[in-house]
């Protein structure tokens, strides 16, 4: 469902035999300025508009009845697919327990989406556990124990540092048979690289099987900087894209994947538990269209 | 409208584009500010990159020397309401950086001999009484607060009384993050702002927006929404020590006045800053 304001754009292109490649060109401007005000990175949407222009000045374009509509077809298409495939799941390890860390910047979010991916996982029937991994932030530990005692599930807190306590955690799951184990962290700057560094001690001594990469909805064109660095450094399976539940458009979702080649997947919508949901890319590119 | 100065070749006004996009100015702004550019240099090499950037900066600096008032409950301008406590109230979306913000402002304070008291009314979120505690006890700061689920316009209540009973010289408010979307969350804020214009002057008053430097556009919804609901009379723009700029708060001292007043450059009790436009340029354009 693409908004009646960015069809208005094509409006001018629905009359057949009146579309040059200028007037398409001046369409596009118009699509490069709607992308750019929903976050999405400048080079991200200046390539992005390269390659639809050639797509809709194509020949099939200019002599279609409908030439308005085909090019709003194809800039929604590309958009989805720049945001790859839907609903992905989570790697589960071989022998339990899989092992999940969650990772990103400040403020983003991993604290509360640990705890909900409990409980979507739980809904699952899957036997969850929490490990308590931020020892920097005042009262970390504590937010996530009060979220663990609410979903009912253990919260592993001992280690005299962060990757001890994330590798005693691991221990303990697979003592009590847990399915899952997911690792809050500390959040951190893409280019502090002593924690950076914990980070990758963290995954290999762990051998998590998925780092899912917090990003705030409302990031803005630093997102192509924070993605490719967690990616580069560490290295991370998968996106979650927080606080959707508010109107920033979420082009940042498209730089990271596109810098990362990794998939959402999923998307917080709220402060409660609850409020974790599958990512559908078609619902994305939507929303980023305005 | 054609200006009289020169109008710039294609590559560069990209190259300008690019530089203000990427920093996260704002698409509209960044289209206002160019326009502007061509219109206002004269006498200048065309070709001449670093003389345009030159033009470039003065530009930006002319929509923050608008707003000259940027310090924090600036000195009265009359005797008449010298009265305390004076009171800040830290507001704005979830994980910006409230809390710790609010704590860096009081220990400021404290620091230059103020008698101050904090006020915990964020009563939603899981252990946010016990994250302020904390910073509180380590920077020695008195604290006010309620338990988890109570009313946060009774714990502002009560953290005025007590700031008036002990002759306090400033009251910082922790709020709860909210969305400004949310209409039942903006009604609790404007609730408590409510409360304090009953009890303070305001000329005493400061509603602190704290605002993430990471954010793209929504910043600029996010104060213009904040700022009708409540009115803003000052920013923080924190997490300035990672790579973001934090353009668009170009956007919203151009559009909506609202001055930035701090800058939080960290995670610890002392990095904060004054915030100082001609650095703030520079570092968007150098
Ligand atoms: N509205 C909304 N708020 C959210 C969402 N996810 C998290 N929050 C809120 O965002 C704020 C920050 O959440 P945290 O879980 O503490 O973030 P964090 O990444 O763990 O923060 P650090 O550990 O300090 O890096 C809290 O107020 C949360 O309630 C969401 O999807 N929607
Ligand atoms: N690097 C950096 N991190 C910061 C800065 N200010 C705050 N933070 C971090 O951002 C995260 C969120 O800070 P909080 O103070 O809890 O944010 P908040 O707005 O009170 O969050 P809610 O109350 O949940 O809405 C914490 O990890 C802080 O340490 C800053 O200037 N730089
Ligand atoms: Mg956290
Ligand atoms: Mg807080």
């Amino acid at each position: 469902v693409i908004s009646e304001k960015f069809q208005n754009i094509f409006r001018n292109l629905k009359k057949p035999g009146r579309l040059t490649e200028d007037n398409i060109k001046a369409a596009l401007r118009e699509v490069q300025l709607v992308l750019l005000e929903a976050d999405v990175n400048y080079k991200v949407v200046k390539e992005f508009i390269g390659n639809i222009s050639e797509k809709a000045v194509g020949q099939q374009v200019l002599k279609s009845l409908q030439p308005g509509q085909q090019v709003i077809k194809v800039v929604h298409e590309e958009l989805i697919g720049l945001l790859g495939k839907s609903a992905c799941s989570i790697n589960m390890a071989e022998a339990q327990p899989t092992v999940i860390m969650v990772v990103g910047l400040q403020g983003g979010g991993k604290t509360t989406t640990s705890a909900k991916l409990v409980k979507y996982f739980t809904k699952q029937n899957y036997q969850c556990s929490l490990a308590a991994a931020d020892i920097y932030r005042p009262a970390a530990v504590k937010q996530l124990e009060v979220l663990g005692s609410q979903l009912n599930v253990p919260v592993f807190t001992e280690g005299n540092n962060a990757v001890k306590i994330a590798t005693n955690s691991v221990k303990l799951a697979s003592r009590d048979s847990k399915d899952i184990v997911i690792i809050d962290t500390a959040g951190r700057l893409h280019i502090d690289q002593t924690l950076m560094k914990e980070l990758v001690d963290m995954k290999k001594a762990t051998k998590a099987q998925e780092v899912l990469l917090v990003v705030d909805a409302m990031t803005g064109q630093d997102a192509v900087k924070i993605a490719r660095e967690y990616q580069d450094v560490l290295g991370i399976d998968g996106v979650i894209l927080t606080k959707m539940d508010g109107d920033a458009r979420g082009g940042a979702v498209i730089s990271v994947c596109a810098v990362t080649g990794k998939p959402v997947k999923f998307i917080g919508n709220g402060e409660k538990l609850d409020n974790l949901e599958l990512f559908y890319p078609d619902r994305m590119a939507s929303r980023i269209l305005g | 409208v054609f200006g009289t100065g020169p109008r710039l070749e294609y590559e560069i006004l990209e190259k300008l584009e690019e530089l203000l996009v990427t920093a996260d100015v704002g698409v509209r702004t960044t289209q206002k500010i160019i326009n502007n550019l061509e219109n206002s240099i004269h006498n200048i090499d065309k070709n001449d990159f670093q003389a345009i950037l030159h033009a470039l900066e003065r530009e930006l600096l002319n929509v923050f020397e608008r707003n000259n008032q940027r310090e924090i409950l600036p000195q009265h301008q009359s005797t008449e309401c010298k009265g305390t406590p004076r009171i800040i109230l830290a507001i704005g979306v979830n994980g910006v950086g409230k809390t710790t913000s609010i704590a860096k402002i009081a220990h400021r304070y404290k620091t230059q001999g103020k008698d101050i008291l904090l006020v915990a009314a964020d009563t939603f979120r899981a252990a946010a009484n016990e994250q302020i505690e904390i910073l509180a006890n380590r920077a020695n700061l008195e604290l006010v607060k309620s338990q988890y689920g109570a009313d946060p316009a009774s714990v502002l209540y009560d953290g005025i009384i007590s700031a008036e009973k002990t002759k306090k010289d400033v009251v910082l408010v922790d709020t709860a993050g909210r969305l400004h979307t949310k209409v039942n969350l903006m009604e609790e804020i404007k609730k408590m702002n409510r409360v304090i214009r009953k009890n303070i002057h305001s000329s005493n008053i400061e509603v602190l927006l704290i605002i993430d430097s990471t954010a793209g556009h929504n910043a600029v919804y996010q104060a213009r929404s904040f700022s009708e609901n409540l009115g803003a009379t000052g920013i923080m723009l924190t997490k300035l020590d990672g790579t973001a700029k934090g353009g668009m708060v170009v956007a919203i001292e151009d559009e909506l006045e609202i001055p930035v007043k701090l800058v939080g450059i960290g995670e610890g009790i002392d990095d904060i800053e004054d915030f100082v436009p001609a650095d703030f340029v520079k570092a968007i354009l150098y």
